[in-house]
């Protein structure tokens, strides 16, 4: 269960601060399947990156599963994002040097998962995506789109209990992004809680909630529309 | 004009071979608006490395303007490749080190342009883009979708004969996707030739052309159906 209650984030940049958060309060409860849509730099990806535990607010509360994340020591932290939370990044963040198989067994790696454990594991997510017989090919040797499917595996390959995934389907045709969006439906039947950044209509309808963005701000959020 | 004749490209991967493109017959006449579309994999960022002398065909034909292209010299190559072609790649391939004022004006570099045209130029296309305000920050200090309309800035701010745009609004909401759009129909109104690779159906809609491929093949093209 994540808990955010009146999230602020600024960026300085020069003498330039730009406010990206203002004041953000969203509650998403275990087992969830939520998308977040609104304009291009209106904020999202720094929520998630928050969220994630990547980046940091400057004011407000996050709690997670309870407790509060400012308790949490940098240990505990850098488990969390590593084995409680799957990411696919917006430009997907392969190491380069690494083949697929290698990209999607790195968070494995850092839980200290076995290598045969790891390389199963990896492949069946690899095969859930449709990529398994490109798992020896470099990042540079695949296309967009193939990228883009190795990310969502690396995301997935743990069985994290929440999956946040920021455009996963922008570079994906429609059949790739219907196959993705079923795989995570799937997911989300079997207890992950789902949270998704999307801006293309019919990726975000197979969510059970649409938030909606704005200027660092939600501006509609069906769990908040009677209060 | 491009005139693309039986190209074959092949990939060699460690013992594996995978053939991208498989007997090209592809003709785009000046001034032409037309769109690609297929599965993720299928060739299309393959074939645009080729008529963007990016990357080099196996076998086949390819005349650019009448000539063929294994006639030119590479620094007559060069100078199509950074002059004639304006390119928005799937990734961006923005520099981290500049910022994305010093990032649009790189062709221009390249192209002998003096320092005050430069800077003229790139604003008017980061203004185009709406990102005049973002000239100064580097590409990590800005959101995805801003980073692709750096890239497309980049692309057209030495108004090129040709734009060629690989999945130019994969990162883009609704509005910015069509603001872009928009920006394309003017430029191909003016003259410039547009190709662009797209997997959604509302973008490919402002082309007067859409090719299909698949496997490495073209599957439909109105222009040769009646053939
Ligand atoms: N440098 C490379 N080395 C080996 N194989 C490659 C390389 N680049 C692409 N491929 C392979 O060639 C095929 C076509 O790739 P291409 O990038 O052209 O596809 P695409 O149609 O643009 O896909 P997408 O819609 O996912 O971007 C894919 O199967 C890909 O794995
Ligand atoms: N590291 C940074 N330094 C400075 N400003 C930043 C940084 N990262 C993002 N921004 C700015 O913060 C705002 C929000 O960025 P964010 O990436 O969260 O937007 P977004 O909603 O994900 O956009 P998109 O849909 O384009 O991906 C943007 O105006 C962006 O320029
Ligand atoms: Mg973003
Ligand atoms: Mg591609």
């Amino acid at each position: 269960v994540i808990q955010l209650e009146d999230i602020w984030k600024t960026y300085q940049t020069g003498e330039v601060s730009l406010t990206a958060l203002k004041g953000i309060d969203l509650t998403i409860r275990r087992g969830e399947f939520a998308a977040i849509m609104g304009p291009s730099g209106s904020g999202k990806s720094t929520l998630m990156n928050v969220i994630g535990c990547l980046d940091q607010k400057d004011q407000g509360n996050y709690l997670l599963n309870g407790r509060s994340i400012s308790e949490l020591s940098a240990n505990e932290l850098a488990k969390i994002r590593n084995e409680e939370i799957g990411f696919v990044f917006q430009s997907f963040n392969l190491l380069s040097k690494l083949n697929l198989r290698e990209n999607v067994e790195l968070p494995m790696v850092y839980a200290g998962i076995g290598r045969k454990a790891r390389t199963e594991r990896a492949m069946a997510a690899l095969d859930a995506v449709g990529l398994a017989d490109w798992a020896r090919h470099k990042p540079n040797e695949v296309s967009g789109g193939q990228k883009q499917r190795a990310a969502i595996a690396r995301a997935i390959a743990l069985k994290p209990a929440l999956i946040m995934a920021d455009e996963p389907t922008g570079n994906l045709d429609s059949k790739s992004s219907h196959e993705i969006m079923q795989l995570f439906a799937t997911l989300n039947e079997e207890g992950t809680t789902i949270l998704l950044i999307t801006h293309e209509a019919d990726v975000a309808a197979y969510a059970r909630r649409i938030i909606r963005f704005g200027d660092g701000r939600i501006v509609d959020d069906p769990m908040k529309r009677g209060a």
